[in-house]
C-alpha cells in the first residue's frame, strides 16, 4: 500500500495472506465464510494447483507468528470462467479451505454486498495489504483510505485499457494512497450502517505504482459477482459434496 | 543446437537440425499482440529489437503504451507500423529468417517523433539505434518498408475522418479527440457492433447474450433464451430438462441449476415463515413428521444463512388452505444427505397434520473488534 499507515493488530480480521513456497506471501485475500476466501484470479497464473497454496489468517506481521494465527490448506480454487488474462477482466476467484476456520475477534468474515448494493463515487473506503510501499516491502499490514472514482473518470487515466463494469476505481487523483504489487486479492472495504464493513473491491491492477505516472487503483467490483460467488459456494457445499 | 537435442526454447521443434547453430533456434510464432494484429505479416520471433523475450513481455512493456499514445500526435504517418516491426519483428515461417525494418523507416520515425516525446520529458526508446537496420536495396538483405495498404492505425485505435489515429478508448467518451469530432459520431451500440441493454443503454458484445452470465443490470440479456416444451424447465445455461427432475435431489442440468434455490421460506398472512420446497414447478410445505433439528440447520445453510435456527411446528395445517406438502419418509437412510430437499418425498399422508416454520439468521459479518482502551 502506498501512502498508508501500519494497521493495528486485529483491525481487519478478514484480511488473509495467500502464500506459496518458496516465496511465502504472494497475494492478499479476504475471508467471506468459515471455509471460503475471495481473491483475484491473476494470483494463480502459472500456479493453479491448490496443493501449492496455503492461507494464513489472524496475523499483522508476516514475519511474526501470532497466537491468533490460523493456517489452512487450499482444497479448491474456482477461477471465474470469463477471467481474461490479457485485459485483466473478471479478475476474481474463490478459494475453498480444507477445513473451517475458528471464528475469533482476530479472524472473522467480512460482509458481501448484494448485487444491487453499489458504492457511490466520492465514498471513502479502506484498502489493506502487505504489498509494496514504494520504497520497500513491509512486514506489517498496511492500510490506506481511498476515495471511490467514477468509471468515466477512471477511463481517462488508462488510454490503453478499457475500464469495464466488472471493475471499480479508487484512489486520489494525486495518487498518494494506492495499492501496489503484493496487495492483489486484498480487500477494498467500506463501512456500512451499524458499523458493518462490506467488501466492495479486490485489488486487481493499476498503473505501475511506484513510477511517477500514477493513476487510481483498479479493483474487481465484488457487487457484480455476488450471485456467482453464492452460486459457486452452494454448488461446492451442497451438490459436489 | 550443437547437439541433436534442442534446448527447451525450441522444444522438440524440427527446425533445429544437427548443423544449425544455437542462434537459429528461435522459431516463428503467430502474432498475438493485439496492438499489431493488422500488419501485412502474421509471424514473429523473439527476442525482439527492444529486448523483450516473449509477446507477453512485449504486451506489458512501456513501449507498448508509449507508441500508441505517441501515434495520436500525428508526428509520423507510419509510426505504428515501425513500432510493430520492432515489437513483433517479421519472421518468415518458411526460412525462419527475421526481416528487419529498413533504416529509412526507423530514421523517419525517430526524426519526426523524438522531439514530440522531448516536449513531455520522455525519451525515445534507447535500443532503437537505426544503424542496426539495413538500408533499403542494400545487398542481399531484405527489409520492411511501408507500402500503400499499410494501416496507419492499430486495432486499438480509432481512425478519425481526417486520417489521424486516436485510441479506441477515447471513442464515444464524450470528449472530441479528433479535430473533426468524428470520434464522437455514431456512438450508438449498434454502430459499434454491440448490443444495447434496453433499460440501461449499456452496450455489451453479442456473444454475451444468452451465455448464462447476466450482463445487463436487469438481466434481460439472459431472458427468452430457452425454447422448452410444456413439461420442461430451463436451466441457467438455457438447456431444457423435464420439470419433474427439478429439485428432486438429482442433478439434471449440466450447470446443476436444477438443484439451486430449492429451499426457501415463505411468509403467510400471520407472518409465519414456512419452510418451502420448490419441486417440479410446484411449491410444497414440509410436513413435521419425523423432523429433526439438524435438518433446520442444513436448510438455513442452504439458504446462505447461519446462526441457530428457530424451528416451530405449526398445527392444523389443513386450515391453511395449502394442499401441497412433502414428507420425510419414515424408513429414511441414515446417511447424511447433502440437501434437505433430496430427503423429502411427495404423496405420503401428514399424520401430525402440521408443517415446519423456520427462522434463520444472517451470518454475522463485517464487524471489527472495538479498539482496546489503553492508558497512555
Amino acid at each position: 500500500i502506498l501512502g498508508g499507515r501500519t494497521s493495528r493488530p486485529g483491525r481487519w480480521p478478514w484480511q488473509c495472506s495467500l502464500q506459496s513456497e518458496p516465496s511465502g506471501h504472494i497475494c492478499g485475500c479476504v475471508l467471506i465464510g468459515k471455509k471460503w476466501v475471495l481473491t483475484v484470479a491473476h494470483c494463480f497464473e502459472g500456479r493453479e494447483n491448490p496443493a501449492v497454496w496455503e492461507v494464513v489468517f489472524g496475523i499483522n506481521n508476516l514475519d511474526h507468528p501470532s497466537v491468533f494465527m490460523q493456517t489452512r490448506m487450499v482444497k479448491t480454487i474456482i477461477l471465474h470462467p470469463r477471467y481474461n488474462r490479457a485485459v485483466v477482466d473478471y479478475d476474481i476467484s474463490i478459494v475453498e479451505l480444507n477445513e473451517d476456520i475458528n471464528e475469533t475477534s482476530y479472524v472473522r468474515p467480512v460482509c458481501l454486498p448484494s448485487r444491487e448494493q453499489l458504492v457511490e463515487p466520492d465514498t471513502y473506503c479502506y484498502i489493506t495489504g502487505w504489498g509494496h510501499m514504494g520504497n520497500k516491502m513491509p512486514f506489517k499490514l498496511q492500510e490506506g483510505e481511498v476515495r471511490i472514482i467514477s468509471l468515466e473518470q477512471c477511463q481517462s487515466y488508462f488510454d490503453m485499457k478499457t475500464i469495464t463494469t466488472r471493475m471499480l476505481c479508487a484512489g486520489y487523483e494525486s495518487g498518494t494512497v494506492d495499492s501496489c504489487m503484493g496487495d492483489s486479492g486484498g480487500p477494498l472495504v467500506c463501512e456500512q450502517p451499524a458499523g458493518r464493513w462490506t467488501l466492495f473491491g479486490l485489488t486487481s491492477w493499476g498503473s505501475v505504482c511506484f513510477s511517477k505516472v500514477l493513476g487510481p487503483g483498479v479493483y474487481s467490483n465484488v457487487s457484480h459477482f455476488t450471485e456467482w460467488i453464492e452460486r459457486q459456494i452452494y454448488i461446492h457445499t451442497f451438490l459436489l459434496g | 543446437c550443437t547437439s541433436t537435442s534442442c534446448p527447451d526454447s525450441c522444444g522438440n521443434s524440427s527446425l533445429c537440425n544437427v548443423n544449425s547453430s544455437r542462434v537459429n533456434c528461435s522459431q516463428c510464432e503467430p502474432i498475438t499482440l493485439e496492438l499489431c494484429m493488422n500488419l501485412p505479416y502474421n509471424y514473429t520471433n523473439f527476442p525482439n529489437y527492444l529486448g523483450h523475450r516473449t509477446q507477453k513481455e512485449a504486451s506489458i512493456s512501456w513501449e507498448s503504451s508509449l507508441f500508441p499514445a505517441l501515434v495520436q500526435t500525428n508526428c509520423y504517418k507510419y509510426l505504428m507500423f515501425f513500432a510493430c516491426t520492432i515489437l513483433v519483428p517479421k519472421c518468415n515461417p518458411q526460412t525462419n529468417q527475421r526481416i528487419p525494418p529498413c533504416r529509412a523507416l526507423c530514421e523517419q520515425s525517430k526524426e519526426r517523433c523524438e522531439s514530440v516525446l522531448g516536449i513531455v520529458g520522455l525519451q525515445w526508446p534507447e535500443d532503437t539505434d537505426c544503424t542496426q537496420f539495413p538500408e533499403e536495396n542494400s545487398g542481399n538483405q531484405t527489409c520492411l518498408t511501408p507500402d500503400e495498404d499499410v494501416e496507419e492505425c492499430s486495432p486499438s485505435h480509432f481512425k478519425c475522418r481526417s486520417g489521424r489515429c486516436v485510441l479506441s478508448s477515447r471513442r464515444c467518451d464524450g470528449q472530441a479527440d479528433c479535430e473533426d469530432d468524428s470520434d464522437e459520431e455514431n456512438c450508438g451500440c449498434k454502430e459499434r457492433g454491440l448490443w444495447e441493454c434496453p433499460s440501461s443503454k449499456l452496450c455489451i458484445k453479442y456473444t454475451m447474450i444468452c451465455d448464462g452470465f447476466p450482463d445487463c443490470p436487469d438481466k434481460v440479456d439472459e431472458k427468452n433464451c430457452s425454447f422448452c416444451k410444456k413439461d420442461e424447465l430451463a436451466c441457467a445455461n438455457h438447456d431444457c430438462v423435464p420439470h419433474k427432475g427439478w429439485c428432486d435431489g438429482q442433478i439434471d442440468c449440466a450447470d446443476k441449476s436444477d438443484e439451486w434455490n430449492c429451499v426457501t421460506v415463505s411468509k403467510n398472512m400471520s407472518s409465519l415463515m414456512f419452510l418451502t420446497v420448490h419441486r417440479s414447478a410446484t411449491t410444497y410445505h414440509v410436513c413435521a413428521d419425523g423432523w429433526e433439528e439438524n435438518l433446520s440447520h442444513l436448510a438455513c445453510r442452504q439458504m446462505g444463512l447461519g446462526g441457530p435456527p428457530v424451528t416451530e411446528i405449526v398445527p392444523d395445517y389443513k386450515q391453511l388452505h395449502h394442499e401441497n406438502w412433502l414428507n420425510l419418509p419414515s424408513e429414511r437412510e441414515s446417511k447424511n444427505a447433502s440437501t434437505v430437499h433430496s430427503l423429502l418425498v411427495a404423496g405420503l399422508p401428514c399424520r401430525s397434520n402440521s408443517v415446519i416454520s423456520l427462522l434463520c439468521t444472517k451470518e454475522d459479518c463485517g464487524r471489527r473488534p472495538a479498539a482496546r482502551m489503553s492508558k497512555r
